[in-house]
Order: structure tokens, then C-alpha cells, then sequence
């Protein structure tokens, strides 16, 4: 509102020419510098590039005055769809390369720091506008001047270029970050533009590749993370609206070009995923748990006979980039946890144990699932810690009979239905490829169905894994060979419990499932 | 059960990557080489 | 046991902005170059028409069974991509080479009647995208600073 007087006009005058300058002009890049050599001239005259402050106010205006264009040009009374596009992609694009050739061209040669700045500024600006559209607009909000904005900057910036190519960590970085304060939670008008984003090849092929010693995998794992968090409550509904099925169907399509891909970035990140998504989306959860080093040749689970704690794999620990200690809240029971490991006392610890992870009494949400997963992991990797220092690998046996057994113990009996299923699917998480976080968890849920005080439990523990089985493929293999484990070995007495007999359809069901497993 | 993943478009058996012609989360089909950009010798851009 | 859990007031009016987004949903050419010379918008195939592309189809050797005048088709219409590298690539296995200048694929009819170091000179074919057709050129320098 505090624009300097003239301003404005100023801006249109520009912004006019310069689009009509983008529209005439050839490819050949000497009339492309001359050109904006000419209008940066221009610029300084009308006093644009006095302070960094009219610099700010100019792009903002100019945002501005493109964002317009898009409403304007779309109400125009019969003008078909292709044609409003075009009109109002001239604009954009005209707009994105003045920006590209400025990001190149400002500060001294080499020296990023100028460059950067700028295109952080004009991107934040960008943003903003879009978020002021989307909330003045509601549902008018027409999301195709943005996405193509966004869109072709990037393009524009991934271009073959020297200079461009030596800031390529940093102009994807400020993508990746603009795209995570855009996420579909903040600007849901704009989820299907951003899922687009995201998931661009090139997109992809410069977070998850170019950029040297995997240093983009965090901020798109943050993406990823922003994505399942906004579907999550839509798909904890069982009734989806078409707009969901579209949108989860695209995330479902990204996850198997990651999973066919770049399946060591699935891996590293899966605990945080899982965090995010929610329980009932098993297909979905089964595609990152699928995931396994390229360079691993896994072992056939139908093997008979076959030795998992013999493999060398077993003893080797999975990359988890997630930090799920910092979860363990409050630090007072965090404080309270590492003591019982260390001492098994208080006994009363146990008895608190369901306080601290119940925060409602609301069906359905009674349990901070978070807490719940990072406590699971934790709790497993100090016991995996604790037997590898006695040169052992972990089994059944010597899993029992430990302060983390007590722990899981504990919560298979204290726990309600609904919090019981929540542990048992924190432990389920950790059956993925062959490493050692499969292999104890694999013999914790194990130990915790032999140990059962009630079938309640045993059968609670089959439906977990069963259900994570009978969807459509992938299936994890740890979560195979845990199956094929407890229905094969007689010490489990799996084929005498009521549970499997319960129903004819039961019965045929389990009986399938031997037969493709056996 | 869920989504049959082989039906959403995408060759899951390719030897190769799957990203380069990515066509994008709402499209059932890959890129053509068409669909593709790529760094031309700047001769090529004639139009 | 888990069951469903309703939407909260929030999540339905997110629900409602993905709605009205649903019914402009992102096309392919939102973010395709703008090119005034061939517009591309996409058309429904009756559905006998083969719906999906083989994974050959963006090879060389694909390319070089299409004949010429596709590949002058797909060199001039599809600028800026793989296809038209591909067409590039093709032509160029078939003695096709492209002169800077005229913008255009020649090809020898014969063997040159002079060639030195700056240029060769005798008779080619070439396509002559203007015409849309192949012509012959008689006694015509190919300067060898125009050939790409």
C-alpha cells in the first residue's frame, strides 16, 4: 500500500514492452542479450534498480499484473481454452525470462550470492502473491499462471549454461524449499499444479541425481512428507471424493517411478513416511517398506529352510535418516524410557507406559502414533545394540527376557485393540529388505505371538501381517519371510488357533495364502 | 486390495529409468521423444 | 480397528478448493514451450488406434525405418526435442547432412566435381521445406562453414 507513486504505472510500462519484445524476438541469443541489455537500460531510467526495495516492489507489482492477466484473459466471453492459454502464456513466459536472464546476469561473475538472493526474492514474492490469490479467491482460484511460472523459471533455469549449471544446488534448493511452503496443506487450490511440480522429470532427475552426495534427498523427502500429511485425512476416510482417487493415484504413479529408480532413497527415509501415513493406506506404506538397495540381490523367502539369521545381511544396520529419537517426548520420559533399559526399574514405568502414548479418548485417535513408532525403534535398536555387544545375533531366544522385551511385552497386553494395532504396526515397519532391524523386529513380533497370554493377541498379531499381505504387490520381503516363519514352524501351533477356523471364508482365505507362500 | 500398480502406465520392468520420461502423475503414459526436451544444436531452432 | 475418521471443518473447506481445482486440472501443454508454428493440443483416438507407445519407438533404429519425408516432419515440427535429434540423427545415416544457412538436409546425387578444403560442388538433392518437396540443385556449392 506504500508504493511509490508512479510505480505502478512505471511497472505496466515495462512489463508491456517487454513482453512485446519476448513475443518478436528469435531464439539467436545475441538479439536475446541485446534486447535485455537495452531493457536493463531501461530499468535504471525509470530508477527500478535504485534500492533492493523498488527492486522487490516491481517484481511484486509485475506478479501482480500477470496474475491479473490469467483472471482477465480466462473471462474473456468465448474465448476457447487454447487460445486464453496462449495469451496469457506469452505473458508469463516473457515475465520468466526477464527473470532468468537477470538471476544470470546480476553480480559479479562468479560470485552466486547476488544470483541466488535474487531468485529466493522473486520466488518468495511469487509465493506470497499465490497465497493471497488462493485465500482472496477461494474456490475461483485458477491455478495454471502459477504452475506455469513455477514451472518454466525452472525449466529456464536448468538450461544448458555454465553459469547456471555451477548454481544448480542452490536454484533447485530454492525450488525445493518455495515448493515445501507451498505444500497442498497451505494451498490445497493448487495440489494437483504442485503434485505436477514435484514429480517433473527434471525435477527429479536435479534433486535426486545431479545434485552431488545425495544432498537434495532431505528436502524432497520433506516434500514427500507434505504430500502423504495432507492426503492423510482424506484417506483415513474409506469414501473417497474423485478429486482424492486423482491425486492419490498420481502420489501412487511418483512412488513406483521412486521405487523403480531410486529405491535407496525409500529406504533411507521410510521411518518418517511411515509416520505420515496413515495406517489403512497399506498398498501404499508396502511400496517404500519394497524398497532395497540396487546393489542387493535378496534372497527367495520360499527358500525352504532358509537361515535369515545366517545371512550376512542380517547383521548389517539400515541407513535410517529419519531422527526418531528426538520423538520420544517429554525429555522426562525419554529420561524415565533409557533408565528402565539400563536397570528394568521403576516397575512402575510399565504400568505409565500406556499414559504417555494415549492422548485422547477419542475412538480412533487415541494414540500420538508418532510416539508410538519412535519409541518401537528406539527400543528395538538399543536391544539390537545391547546383543551385538555380546557378539550374539539377535533370535527369539535371546530377545527374551530383557528390559526392551519387557517393554513390548508390556504393550501387547496393556494396550487396547486400537493401540495394540498401532505397536503392532510400528514393529511391521521394520520388515523391509535384509538388514538387522528386520531381522530382530522379525523375531520380536515373532517371540510376541509365541508368548501370547491370550489368542486375542495372536490373532491380532496374524491380522496386522496378513493385511499388509493380502493387498496387491509389492510385498516387503521381511514381512514374507515372517509369515512364512509363522505358519511354517510347528513351534507357533499357527494352524491350531481358533482364529484361522474362525469362518469358512477365514479358513479358505489362510489356506490360499499357505499354499502361495508354501 | 488395493490398485493394480502394473495398470497406472508405467513399465515397472524397464532396465531403464523410469524419470526421464516421466509424463507426470496424472498422465497414463509415458513421454514420446516428442514430449521430450532436449539440448539441440542451436541450429536445429529454425522456426 | 482404526475405523474411518470424519473430516474436520478444515479439511472440508480443503476439500472444497481441491474440488473447484479438480475441474481445471493441469494439461501437458500448461507446461510445454509455446510454438506458434504447429499448435499441439490433444485430440481423443478412436480406441482401435494403438493407445501407448513401445518402448522402441524413441530409438534410432525406430527412426530409420521412418521414411524421409517423416523425418523432415518430425525435424521441422517437433523443434526442441528428442524426436527431432532423433530425425537429426537419422538423416545423417542416411548421407542426409544439414547446410546452417538454408536451414536444409542436402544429400549428394553424385559424387562432387570438386571438393578442396572449403567446399564441395556438384549436384544434391535436398528438401526444400518451404515447397515441402524434394528437389534437385545442379552445379551448387556446399560451403563447408554451413555444414552442422
Amino acid at each position: 500500500t506504500d508504493d511509490p507513486p508512479g510505480l505502478q504505472e512505471k511497472t505496466e510500462f515495462l512489463l508491456n514492452d517487454w513482453v512485446a519484445l519476448y513475443s518478436q524476438q528469435t531464439q539467436q541469443t545475441t538479439r536475446d542479450a541485446r534486447n535485455f541489455g537495452a531493457f536493463v537500460q531501461k530499468m535504471h531510467t525509470y530508477g527500478i534498480l535504485k534500492t533492493d526495495d523498488l527492486i522487490t516492489r516491481f517484481f511484486r507489482q509485475a506478479t501482480q499484473i500477470c496474475t491479473e492477466v490469467v483472471y482477465r484473459v480466462f473471462a474473456e466471453p468465448s474465448l476457447p481454452v487454447n487460445q486464453a492459454k496462449n495469451k496469457i502464456f506469452q505473458w508469463i513466459d516473457a515475465f520468466v525470462h526477464l527473470i532468468a536472464m537477470l538471476v544470470r546476469h546480476s553480480g559479479e561473475a562468479g560470485n552466486p550470492t547476488t544470483k541466488i538472493n535474487l531468485l529466493n526474492k522473486v520466488l518468495g514474492i511469487v509465493l506470497g502473491t499465490l497465497l493471497k490469490d488462493h485465500e482472496m479467491r477461494g474456490v475461483g482460484f485458477q491455478q495454471v499462471g502459477f504452475h506455469r511460472f513455477f514451472m518454466m523459471l525452472f525449466m529456464e533455469l536448468c538450461s544448458a549454461d555454465a553459469i547456471l549449471e555451477s548454481l544448480m544446488h542452490s536454484i533447485v534448493s530454492a525450488f525445493g524449499y518455495t515448493y515445501h511452503l507451498l505444500n497442498p496443506s497451505v494451498a490445497p487450490g493448487f495440489c494437483f499444479a504442485w503434485l505436477e511440480l514435484i514429480s517433473h522429470r527434471v525435477f527429479l532427475g536435479r534433486i535426486l541425481v545431479q545434485i552431488p552426495n545425495q544432498k537434495g534427498w532431505p528436502l524432497y523427502a520433506q516434500l514427500l512428507q507434505d504430500l502423504f500429511k495432507y492426503l492423510a485425512p482424506f484417506l483415513r476416510n474409506t469414501e473417497l471424493g474423485k478429486p482424492v482417487q486423482l491425486l492419490y493415484r498420481g502420489t501412487l504413479r511418483v512412488l513406483l517411478v521412486l521405487l523403480h529408480d531410486f529405491p535407496e532413497f525409500l529406504c533411507d527415509y521410510h521411518f518418517g513416511f511411515c509416520d505420515v501415513i496413515p495406517p489403512n493406506c497399506v498398498q501404499m506404506r508396502n511400496i517404500i517398506l519394497s524398497a532395497f538397495p540396487r546393489n542387493m540381490r535378496l534372497p527367495d523367502p520360499f527358500t525352504p529352510n532358509l537361515k535369515v539369521d545366517m545371512l550376512s545381511d542380517s547383521s548389517n544396520a539400515p541407513k535410517v535418516s529419519s531422527s526418531f529419537t528426538v520423538n520420544i517426548q517429554p525429555p522426562n520420559f525419554k529420561k524415565d524410557l533409557d533408565s528402565y533399559l539400563k536397570a528394568r526399574a521403576p516397575v512402575t514405568f510399565l504400568s505409565e507406559l500406556r499414559g504417555h502414548l494415549q492422548v485422547t479418548s477419542e475412538p480412533g485417535t487415541r494414540y500420538n502414533m508418532t510416539l508410538m513408532n519412535a519409541l518401537v525403534m528406539y527400543v528395538g535398536t538399543q536391544a539390537i545394540a545391547l546383543i551385538r555387544n555380546k557378539n550374539f545375533m539377535p533370535n527369539t531366544s535371546n530377545i527374551a527376557h530383557s528390559a526392551h522385551m519387557d517393554i513390548f511385552q508390556n504393550l501387547a497386553v496393556d494396550l487396547d485393540t486400537e493401540g495394540r494395532y498401532l505397536f503392532l504396526n510400528a514393529i511391521a515397519n521394520q520388515l523391509r529388505y535384509p538388514n538387522s532391524h528386520t531381522h530382530y523386529f522379525s523375531c520380536a513380533v515373532l517371540h510376541l505371538f509365541a508368548e501370547a497370554n491370550s489368542e486375542a493377541i495372536q490373532e491380532q498379531i496374524t491380522r496386522v501381517l496378513l493385511e499388509r499381505l493380502i493387498v496387491n504387490r509389492p510385498h516387503p520381503w521381511g514381512l514374507l519371510i515372517t509369515f512364512i516363519e509363522l505358519i511354517k514352524n510347528p513351534i507357533y501351533k499357527f494352524w491350531e488357533h481358533d482364529f484361522v477356523h474362525c469362518a469358512p471364508e477365514i479358513t479358505k482365505l489362510f489356506e490360499s495364502v499357505a499354499r502361495s507362500c508354501l | 486390495l488395493g490398485t493394480d500398480l502394473t495398470a497406472l502406465g508405467l513399465n515397472l520392468n524397464s532396465q531403464e529409468s523410469l524419470h526421464p520420461t516421466f509424463a507426470g502423475p496424472f498422465v497414463d503414459q509415458p513421454c514420446r521423444a516428442q514430449d521430450v526436451e532436449f539440448n539441440v544444436p542451436p541450429e536445429y531452432l529454425i522456426n | 480397528p482404526l475405523g474411518p475418521t470424519p473430516l474436520q471443518k478444515e479439511h472440508q473447506v480443503q476439500f472444497q478448493m481441491m474440488e473447484a481445482a479438480f475441474y481445471h486440472l493441469p494439461q501437458p501443454v500448461d507446461t510445454e514451450k509455446l510454438q506458434t508454428y504447429f499448435h499441439r493440443s490433444p485430440v481423443q483416438t478412436p480406441a482401435h488406434f494403438p493407445q501407448s507407445q513401445l518402448p522402441i519407438y524413441d530409438t534410432v533404429e525406430f527412426y530409420q525405418r521412418l521414411s524421409t519425408e517423416t523425418l523432415f516432419f518430425v525435424f521441422y515440427y517437433m523443434e526442441g526435442s528428442k524426436a527431432q535429434y532423433l530425425a537429426a540423427k537419422a538423416l545423417k545415416k542416411q548421407s542426409w547432412r544439414f547446410h546452417t544457412k538454408y536451414m536444409m538436409w542436402f544429400q549428394r546425387h553424385e559424387e562432387p566435381k570438386i571438393i578442396n578444403d572449403d567446399y564441395e560442388q556438384g549436384t544434391y538433392i535436398y528438401f526444400d521445406y518451404e515447397k515441402w518437396s524434394q528437389r534437385k540443385k545442379e552445379g551448387f556449392t556446399f560451403e563447408y562453414k554451413y555444414l552442422e
